[in-house]
């Protein structure tokens, strides 16, 4: 998998899309 | 005998991997539903004990020296038909069933009620429209329920003593979710797969289950369930299985795909395909994923035993002469499997 397919990938992303959210 | 007629059939050049027969469990009792495995404790042992069901009841199986088993227990259901065994991670003592006719209409606990005095007893934890269920770490359980207008999706915990405890409730996607997993390596974090091929993903460690994300799965398998889900590398993976999957020509005729989803931009990519065994008429009916071992019983009453991180099937149990496979589950680890026939045998291989 590389970043071309699926975009720029963060190691972070379960607590980077949890502040996202809404409550 | 039995051994020998149940020999499992290794497909050429895939030779690393075999099932070794171990034994055999018939009650007298019909049709097999569902069958699994429960850590069990009495009298101060505690053993990895079987759990089979059939449609009026459920029995617990203790093993004993040179691969016997006995039955200690049987508990008496209602007039509604048990559907599946709901296995719970990390238990001891407690048997979760499903219950209902054409979809669940209820769940309960089943459990030791005291060891003192050997009794059993069984408890109603949830009613409803139910359509999917997953037993999670810590004693808990998720659930999916419909209603004339809405969805609810929510987790409810177990005391040590047998009583349920408060719930939590999640956010429900507009679409019907028919699956859950939790994410190996993310603490709280859930998804599921949807009615129209979606991966939602939760936060489950609020009180209200966050929402995160809903990634398409693509069009191409419809009606995809998910089996097993891990993150690595900032990707989450999720196993698949493909009940409504057609043969293509590129893929053959899938029963599990790996897919690499970024849960940052929704973008997902194939990794691996798990197909029939070539020259093998017919398609996935029904499964079961523990680590990188993937089993399905396939519409030829054989099961066939996959290696998902190589894509290659290691393993085929051909239909027994005295009646198709019926069910396929893996025990608590991938070393055992547990292969059910209609009539309410089921058999253990080694793996």
């Amino acid at each position: 998998c590389s970043e071309s397919d699926l975009g720029p990938i963060s190691l972070n992303w379960f607590e980077e899309l949890s502040a996202e959210a809404p409550p | 005998d039995a051994a020998e007629e149940l020999a499992p059939v290794l497909l050429d050049g895939l030779r690393e991997e075999s099932l070794q027969f171990v034994s055999k469990l018939k009650d007298s009792s019909s049709c097999a539903v569902d069958v699994s495995t429960v850590w069990w404790e009495a009298a101060g042992s505690r053993a990895l004990c079987v759990v089979t069901a059939c449609e009026s009841s459920v029995c617990l199986w203790q093993p004993l020296a040179s691969d016997h088993w006995r039955k200690v227990y049987t508990w008496q259901l209602g007039e509604i038909p048990v559907i599946q065994i709901v296995p719970l991670p990390d238990t001891c003592n407690l048997v979760c069933i499903a219950l209902g006719d054409l979809e669940i209409g209820e769940i309960r606990w089943l459990l030791l009620y005291s060891s003192e005095s050997d009794s059993f007893k069984q408890s109603l934890v949830k009613t409803g429209n139910i359509k999917a269920v997953l037993g999670l770490q810590d004693r808990r359980l998720v659930s999916s329920s419909r209603t004339a207008h809405e969805q609810q999706v929510g987790i409810v915990s177990l005391s040590e003593t047998g009583r349920s405890k408060d719930g939590q409730t999640l956010m429900p996607p507009e679409e019907t979710v028919l699956a859950f997993a939790e994410v190996e390596g993310v603490r709280d974090a859930l998804v599921g797969t949807t009615a129209v091929n979606s991966v939602v993903l939760w936060s489950v460690n609020l009180k209200t289950g966050q929402l995160l994300t809903k990634m398409h799965v693509g069009y191409s398998y419809p009606a995809s369930i998910c089996h097993r889900a891990y993150s690595d590398s900032g990707l989450l993976f999720v196993v698949l299985s493909h009940p409504h999957a057609k043969e293509s020509e590129s893929c053959g005729n899938p029963a599990f795909r790996v897919v690499a989803f970024n849960p940052r931009t929704g973008r997902s990519t194939g990794v691996m395909f798990s197909s029939l065994p070539p020259g093998h008429a017919g398609r996935y009916l029904e499964g079961d994923v523990k680590d990188a071992c993937a089993a399905a019983v396939l519409t030829s009453g054989a099961i066939a035993v996959w290696d998902l991180l190589l894509g290659h099937c290691t393993a085929l149990l051909p239909p027994d002469p005295e009646g198709a496979w019926a069910l396929a589950r893996w025990a608590t680890t991938s070393a055992c499997l547990l292969a059910g026939q209609q009539d309410g045998t089921v058999c253990l291989y080694r793996y």
